[in-house]
């Protein structure tokens, strides 16, 4: 979590949404204003292409990255030298006066689809230039467009696509957009993609899937390393890097094969470490998923567990010592998940009793070790083997988990009555765009 | 005394170095030159770098990319220059 705080500091945008405009053009040049504009669009797009990042054009003074074509010495302690030579230049995301400012040198025959050895490619030199304002570095690899020197045109602006080496290395700054996307999940993703809905599955609507913003959470699982926060019958999901995968949750029983439609909510849910099954918990009943796919012959009573008719609050299962933790109230019981028994002495009083509120929402077991206990919209990390609370808790779920930024509404400490929904939903468009005049780029 | 890199030679070698970070900026205290050991291993970086031959020396392949199109950023980020206490230049080991 922190190196994310630290990440937004140093070397990448925190921002997603960014905006660009071209501030200034070469003087002579074989270009058209458009062509100029429209090649920085498809510059950029090349690196939206493989991030969650979306770059929307601005025609006020204000841009995140902005584009001049400059003379020799500009005061920015890279002068260009005329014709050849510096090319172009362009600052680091963390660079406090400079970031976002993009140079190209406007003495130079910038040209677009000529012969490779007339003048120099602009969106070439383009992708270049906005994977510095993006963060990346200069790279040794001969393949990489983030190499220094200039190597010639890259072919088609609408054909080209970054090689494998600059996928990697913008995705380790900013994750891929394939994970962050509402798309079909890439085929390497461990848990099978979701079927299609079927025809009379109740549509989408947006007013109708909870806020990650604002709500409390039902049930929190680590499931091969993704996590997954369920609220209602929705979930979100992060990569193993932490990295939401979509700001819209998406249906429970879209994607967990079997789980009912009506199921209001989930109590708690696990990955049990002896198979790896996916163990969904609420009321009185349970189910057993492999993958994604339910099991034959449930759900089933968790009196199975030997656990209460009533069901339980939360859960988790602790690679630590093998075990499953359940919990109810002020009680918890502790099952051996090899001899498939509940403890000698089970229940017994939380041991979180003292340190915390119960009854808790969920709790889950990091992959090291360490435990997080959640309610409300609020969360408790425990130590690894002595599971104390550690000092600087409780924290914001939305903030660390579900990159809420913003105000969060209502502030955790002063509880409020629900705003909202139109309050709670911040407007993603970014910045109004004022706009001068329209050019349809494609 | 380290012998001077003859810069009449390569002065545009050892300025395009230290433009692109390979080389650590002239000390304008001192004034000290450049001794050719540190162009030498400069041009050892510059030339890995870039995927050619390190020969160490500005032969060909170097100044042909040297004299090559590129962006003006540095190769070589500015870290943390060394330490410099009572005139003398510390280095981490």
């Amino acid at each position: 979590r922190k190196s994310r705080g630290r990440r937004s500091a140093g070397l990448a945008w925190t921002k997603r949404n960014i905006s660009w405009k071209v501030k200034t053009y070469p003087q002579e040049a074989w270009l058209s204003r458009e062509t100029i504009r429209v090649l920085m669009h498809y510059a950029l797009k090349v690196w939206s292409e493989a991030t969650p990042l979306t770059f929307h054009e601005v025609g006020g003074p204000r841009a995140d990255i902005s584009v001049e074509f400059l003379h020799l010495d500009h005061q920015d302690g890279y002068p260009f030298d005329g014709p050849g030579g510096m090319v172009a230049h362009a600052f680091f995301p963390r660079d406090p006066q400079r970031a976002g400012h993009v140079h190209f040198d406007s003495d130079e025959d910038w040209t677009f689809r000529s012969p490779d050895d007339y003048g120099t490619d602009l969106f070439a030199v383009a992708v270049h230039e906005f994977g510095h304002s993006l963060g990346l570095a200069h790279s040794p690899s001969k393949r990489s467009i983030m190499r220094p020197y200039y190597q010639g045109p890259v072919g088609d602006p609408l054909q080209y696509q970054l090689q494998a080496d600059d996928c990697v290395d913008i995705q380790r700054l900013y994750g891929s957009r394939v994970l962050h996307s509402t798309e079909k999940p890439e085929s390497s993703s461990l848990l099978p993609d979701p079927p299609s809905l079927p025809h009379d599955f109740p549509a989408l609507r947006s007013e109708e899937f909870p806020d990650r913003c604002s709500s409390s959470i039902d049930a929190v699982a680590q499931i091969r390393g993704e996590t997954f926060f369920f609220k209602g019958q929705y979930f979100w999901r992060l990569t193993h890097g932490r990295h939401l995968t979509s700001l819209r949750p998406a249906l429970s029983a879209a994607f967990w094969r079997g789980l009912p439609r009506s199921l209001g909510k989930v109590d708690t849910v696990y990955e049990r470490h002896t198979d790896h099954r996916i163990l969904f918990f609420s009321g009185p009943l349970y189910w057993v998923f492999k993958d994604n796919g339910v099991e034959e012959g449930y759900p089933r009573p968790v009196t199975d567990f030997g656990l209460p008719q009533g069901g339980v609050d939360a859960a988790f299962s602790w690679p630590h010592d093998r075990k499953t933790y359940f919990f109810k109230g002020g009680l918890q019981w502790s099952y051996d998940e090899a001899t498939g028994r509940m403890d000698e002495g089970s229940p017994t009083h939380t041991a979180l009793g003292g340190q915390l509120p119960t009854p808790v929402d969920d709790m889950l077991s990091g992959s090291d070790g360490e435990v997080y206990v959640f309610k409300g919209r609020q969360y408790w990390k425990l130590e690894r083997h002595s599971l104390k609370l550690e000092i600087g808790y409780p924290r914001s779920i939305a903030r660390d988990w579900l990159d809420c930024t913003g105000e969060l509404y209502p502030p955790l400490s002063a509880p409020t009555s629900p705003p909202t929904r139109a309050k709670l939903q911040p407007d993603w468009r970014g910045p109004q765009l004022e706009v001068e005049r329209c050019v349809c780029p494609s | 005394r380290s012998v001077p890199t003859p810069a009449d030679e390569s002065g545009e070698v050892v300025a395009w170095l230290m433009q692109y970070g390979y080389l650590p900026p002239a000390d304008p205290i001192t004034g000290q030159l450049q001794t050719w050991e540190a162009v030498t291993s400069a041009i050892r970086v510059m030339q890995r770098f870039a995927g050619i031959p390190e020969t160490g020396i500005p032969d060909d392949a170097t100044l042909g990319l040297i004299r090559m199109p590129r962006c003006s950023l540095p190769d070589v980020l500015p870290e943390k220059l060394p330490e410099r206490k009572n005139g003398r230049l510390w280095r981490k080991r």
